[in-house]
């Protein structure tokens, strides 16, 4: 057994359970955020079997997509109002960031 | 040290983290969502030496339920108002899903 | 590769979050609750690779701090309205609970 952990983009959330529903495939949702663009993002817990972890990556692979973000870069604030603005960024933000952990042991009751 | 990760349905967290409370096991949680029927659920992260874990086993046994309930399949939406709505379906919710996972170092600060 | 799993407090997250980016080391953060004071942390998953997780320790012990809490214990409330209210008792919650777990796989689509 193992236990994907896959931080995606919220945009493709819908389309990746929907296709892991259909190839039978369970997984919990969690809400969660980037360290360092600290906005929202999800963490999927998909528990499988270990020969269906490359079907699963798969399917991953196929319903998250890489974006580019523009982003203004936390300025330091000085003490005056008017806050001095950095040009904006564009950072790109990959489809998925995938670990794959043994599992012990697993029960459902 | 192993690292227990239990999905449970949200009526049963309070009993079950009042019944880990009082054989004194410690416990995080988080807020999650099923990956079928996307209603709410919770995820459990208990920390526990090797030999307790099926102590902990136990504990979940006798605090959480399984429940059916009544879902109403995402039926594929017409282009006009008069959605056809399938036949409400029964789904069977368990009582956990527990992913037992070993852990390579435990430190507290 | 190591997925770090730490649980801190919410006052500690935002200055751990900025060490952890100064140090190009990258993190996922999720809103979790104690179980046993019920009350808001947080939980981070910081994936590193082995030879990396003293030093991501060593960031972690200078921005997490240990803190009191004076909390009510649940009191068993009575039928009348004037509860029986215990008297406050002091907590200690660490800097930080840290579980350090061996990653599998690690992918990045
Ligand atoms: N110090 C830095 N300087 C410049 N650019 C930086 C940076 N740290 C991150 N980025 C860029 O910002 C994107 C968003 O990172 P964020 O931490 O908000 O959101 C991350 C985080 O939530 C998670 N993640 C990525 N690697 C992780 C790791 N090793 N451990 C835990 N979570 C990770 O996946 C999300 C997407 O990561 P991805 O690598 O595709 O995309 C990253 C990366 O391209
Ligand atoms: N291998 C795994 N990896 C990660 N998380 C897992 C998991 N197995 C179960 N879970 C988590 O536990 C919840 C309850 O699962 P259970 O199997 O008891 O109860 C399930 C099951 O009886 C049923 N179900 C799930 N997938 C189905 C499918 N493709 N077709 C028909 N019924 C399904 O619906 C109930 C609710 O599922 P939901 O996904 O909303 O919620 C799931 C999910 O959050
Ligand atoms: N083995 C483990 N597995 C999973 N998560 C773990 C864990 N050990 C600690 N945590 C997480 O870290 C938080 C802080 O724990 P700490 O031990 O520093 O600080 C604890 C501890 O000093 C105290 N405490 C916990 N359980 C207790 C008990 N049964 N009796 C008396 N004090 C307790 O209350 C503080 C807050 O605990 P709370 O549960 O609200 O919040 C916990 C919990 O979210």
């Amino acid at each position: 057994m193992r236990m994907i952990i896959a931080m995606v983009q919220d945009q493709d959330v819908h389309k990746l359970l929907k296709a892991l529903t259909e190839h039978h495939y369970s997984a919990t949702k969690l809400a969660s955020s980037g360290g360092f663009l600290r906005q929202g993002n999800t963490t999927l817990m998909i528990g499988v079997s270990a020969e269906k972890v490359n079907e699963v990556m798969e399917i991953i692979k196929e319903t998250c997509q890489t974006r580019k973000q523009l982003v203004t870069p936390l300025a330091s604030v000085g003490p005056s109002m008017n806050n001095y603005m950095q040009a904006p960024v564009e950072v790109t933000v990959g489809g998925a960031t995938v670990f794959v952990l043994e599992v012990a042991d697993f029960i459902k009751i």
